[in-house]
């Protein structure tokens, strides 16, 4: 449901 | 003057001579307008110092830390409190602030161990293109395109201001919502264009760490269940205004629309971005 949501995202060659 | 909304939601939060963030907003004491979950609880703070130093031990070359929109400062002074002194020398810590209001207010309460920057490209410049992002309840404030749905003639049209409908020069393929046929009449959406923009801007300067984003939102189309009039609301001294009450006070109230994770993702996704983890905001604060 609608929340604070937490992502993290990191550039591709360091994922 | 007619406008598209996004053009008003611009001026109002932004305009520099009478933007309700440029200008009006206040940020201290029980008057304040930042009643946001980070001046409520340190505990934010702790967990983002946590979630830091498990990103630094998978890429210790990276030595900044830059949080974008820092409201009253009160989220990045727990964060560097709860530091050891070790990562405190460690880190170099950025503030990326547009409103001068908040960034006076920042200085004041956070001194000079930090650098101040008007855009995030400027401080992904100074590291080197090697930083931790991190941002709370930045997005929400980002101006929103809002769009209706027509279902007799199948097709979104664009909500001006004063109220008109107008067709759209948007491309579907950019935003889940357009793609979607199977609406409601006058079912209401936001697109956050603008923020589709801002991270083809600054992306292109960002090599290598991480990024948390916090924000209130949902995925598509579960974000408007139940909502026909979309998510945009305006907060005027605490009071929810919602309709063409929004148009009523500009500069003098904040106004937000809810993120849809789906675009945000989906956006990060084809610039490059992977998405490594998501949680709601609970399971984050436990986690860490």
């Amino acid at each position: 449901g609608t929340a604070f949501k937490c992502f993290v995202h990191r550039p591709q060659a360091c994922a | 003057m007619a406008e598209p909304f996004s053009a008003f939601m611009a001026r109002a939060l932004f305009d520099p001579e009478r933007g309700y963030y440029t200008r009006h907003i206040r940020t201290v004491g029980s008057r304040g307008d930042f009643s946001t979950s980070a001046t409520l609880s340190p505990s934010l703070g702790h967990a983002i110092a946590d979630w830091l130093k498990a990103e630094s031990h998978l890429q210790p070359h990276v030595r900044h830390i830059i949080e974008i929109g820092a409201g009253d400062g009160s989220l990045m002074q727990t964060l560097r409190k709860s530091f050891g002194w070790w990562a405190r020398r460690r880190f170099t810590f950025h503030i990326v602030e547009t409103s001068p209001v908040l960034r006076q207010e920042q200085q004041k309460k956070l001194g000079g161990k930090f650098t101040w920057h008007t855009d995030l490209a400027a401080a992904l410049a100074s590291a080197q293109g090697h930083a931790f992002i991190y941002h709370n309840e930045l997005l929400d404030a980002f101006p929103a395109t809002l769009v209706q749905w027509n279902a007799a003639e199948q097709r979104w049209l664009e909500v001006w201001v004063p109220e008109q409908l107008h067709a759209h020069h948007l491309d579907p393929a950019h935003y889940s919502a357009l793609r979607h046929t199977s609406f409601a009449d006058r079912q209401r959406c936001e697109l956050h264009v603008s923020v589709r923009d801002w991270l083809h801007q600054w992306t292109p300067h960002w090599k290598s760490g991480a990024m948390l984003t916090i924000d209130y939102g949902d995925a598509f189309p579960q974000l408007y269940h139940r909502r026909p009039h979309g998510t945009l609301r305006a907060y005027l001294l605490h009071q929810r205004l919602t309709g063409t009450d929004i148009y009523a006070n500009p500069g003098r109230q904040d106004i937000t629309a809810d993120i849809n994770f789906t675009d945000y993702t989906a956006w990060l996704q084809a610039l490059g971005f992977a998405e490594v983890s998501q949680h709601t905001l609970a399971e984050f604060l436990h986690a860490h």
